[in-house]
């Protein structure tokens, strides 16, 4: 048990910087932030408290109660793939995870997600903003057929368009 | 392998027979609040085994299809007991429900994953059409590193912030069930 | 203590189906839908439930947990103001409460915003839309100053660039 | 009356004495992910009295701006114990913070509500610069109608669905507290 736990602990640890520096990257910081994972209990980790640690750029090492929505959102998106990686399942499925996000890191969120979707791992993503959307290769549209009282769906492949 | 399409009948918003895909490396569900992109999520998350309480259901029979045509202003007033609130459900709103995921393996083969749910709230699985118990539906989700208990490819609405802030033991207990 | 509750409760009621309705029509549906509030013990009322109820147009009835997250929130802005309109303080500070909407449902909470905002009752509005802040009188803008480690301000009148 | 403009002094993210406004009837506060959006509505809400629990800060000291020129990666780091943390609180950090809301009546006097805290969590409030008791600064805000008990007037990040969704004795609750 403690060495499936350690195992899995160790992959997780070794991702979760890596990827929350891809998210917030930028031209003004090009570093991106600083995440880690550290454990309380090193007798029987699975046991205790793993705590998760994220600093935007230049923040202050705090709590993670102290980050924006916004700010919140990207160190949640990085844990989330992070502890993924360790053992992937072969899809995702997002429901409007990019509700607190400004611009640039909406753009982010759909950069990531265009680069590591693929065969082996699919991202099913619903979202409200354009600016996310317009990067899918496939839209499912959901309307309201008001007349028999019934969600409906049109399905459209946005790679036929490419040019 | 990737999940395919998904066919489902009668499940909360979604009246009749309808099928939902193909879906690409990187698809996006859009279109207006109320439309039904939430209850597509819950379909998936119902199909693989999720808790109903996830689903915003309290109980599993308030997933099947339930038309508005039989309600009158005057039935929803206060003033109208819970009973025969009841008792107005239309006598023509299906008794079931079911939702089948289709998983497109690597080599183009086709595993049809089904949950269905009746009045009752019971539920039944089948994989390929075979009945079977739900400790071997999720065995054979296992298999293709579906970990339905850690829900850990599900993300909710309005849930994304609390993965950053959940407690060390929650972290720690999820850690686990992926391990 | 009767009295007085039931002054705010009856004021309240009244209130809440029209506003609900003004965040709820369209061209699709020029009624807009039906909300209001029901006693759970007349006998004391102030002891007991008030339990509100909101249905878009041609929803059927149901409890709120079954509304999306948009419309929830329409609801719950309609139930705000009308609570509001009983003993009106000065202003409101909304942050980021078109999160969940779209963009119909955003120029409807815009248009409702504008309509409302006076002398007597002003509105300050957090939001990261473009299609909300556009109807702002007033811009006020904040970004974090990196060299000092500080959040900084610049104000913004935009009825001077009224045409 | 309305709020004319808020002024503070090392209120969390902002560092120094700045002035926010003129607020018109209608202000929209815009600007990217972390840049100190909800801690100016934080200093509104602290101005006219409100919990530090509603204010993301467990202690009230915590509202004050804390610099982060003195955090090496090192210190960050597990392995460090929190009390050596809380020494390398920097020397040059401010000791208090406050806010002052300038409130402009319909003949255009001005009213200012003042409230500063300090690092033993001590608050004072003034009006005008007169210090008083909180009762009584409450007691003035009441008097135009600011009703923070209630809180009926703010709505925070994150917060406006549960408003629909509240229990029956919550919403009872808040329609006595403004009767
Ligand atoms: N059993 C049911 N029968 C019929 N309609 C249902 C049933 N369960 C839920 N609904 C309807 O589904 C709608 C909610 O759909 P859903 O949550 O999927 O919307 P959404 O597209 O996610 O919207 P948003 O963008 O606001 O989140 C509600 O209006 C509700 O009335
Ligand atoms: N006492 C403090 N001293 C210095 N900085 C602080 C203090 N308290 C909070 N902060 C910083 O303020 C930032 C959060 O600001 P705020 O919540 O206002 O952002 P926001 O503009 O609302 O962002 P979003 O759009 O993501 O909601 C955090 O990065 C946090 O580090
Ligand atoms: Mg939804
Ligand atoms: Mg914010």
């Amino acid at each position: 048990r403690y060495d499936r736990f350690q195992k899995a602990f160790a992959h997780i640890s070794e991702k979760i910087d890596e990827i929350y520096k891809s998210l917030t990257r930028s031209t003004a910081f090009p570093m991106g932030g600083t995440a880690y994972l550290s454990l309380e209990d090193t007798e029987e980790p699975y046991l205790d408290g793993i705590r998760y640690h994220a600093m935007p750029p230049l923040k202050r090492f705090r709590d993670m109660d102290q980050l924006s929505g916004g700010e919140k959102t990207m160190a949640a998106l990085a844990l989330l793939f992070a502890i993924h990686s360790f053992r992937p399942s072969p899809f995702f499925v997002l429901d409007e995870v990019d509700a607190a996000l400004d611009n640039m890191n909406v753009a982010r969120i759909g950069q990531y997600l265009q680069d590591h979707a693929s065969a082996d791992l699919q991202f099913i993503v619903i979202s409200l903003k354009s600016s996310l959307y317009e990067r899918g290769q496939g839209l499912v549209g959901i309307y309201r057929d008001q007349g028999v009282n019934s969600s409906r769906t049109l399905t459209l492949a946005l790679d036929q368009f490419e040019e | 392998g990737r999940l395919h399409r998904i066919e489902l009948e009668n499940f909360k918003s979604y009246k009749g027979h309808q099928t939902i895909g193909p879906f690409l490396d990187f698809t996006c569900v859009i279109g207006p609040n109320g439309a039904g992109k939430s209850n597509l999520m819950d379909a998936i998350s119902f199909v693989l085994g999720v808790k109903s309480s996830q689903l915003r259901s309290s109980q599993l029979r308030e997933l099947i299809y339930r038309d508005r045509s039989d309600d009158t202003e005057d039935n929803a007033r206060p003033g109208v007991s819970k009973s025969s609130r009841a008792a107005s459900s239309n006598e023509a709103d299906p008794r079931k429900t079911w939702v089948m995921a289709v998983y497109q393996k690597n080599d183009g083969t086709e595993v049809k994953f089904t949950r269905s749910v009746n009045m009752a709230g019971v539920s039944e699985y089948k994989i390929n059409g075979k009945v079977m118990l739900y400790a071997d539906y999720d065995k054979r989700l296992q298999e293709i590193n579906i970990l339905v208990k850690a829900r850990n490819f599900l993300v909710f609405q309005g849930d994304v912030e609390a993965i950053a802030s959940q407690s060390p033991k929650d972290l720690t207990k999820l850690i686990e069930q992926i391990s």
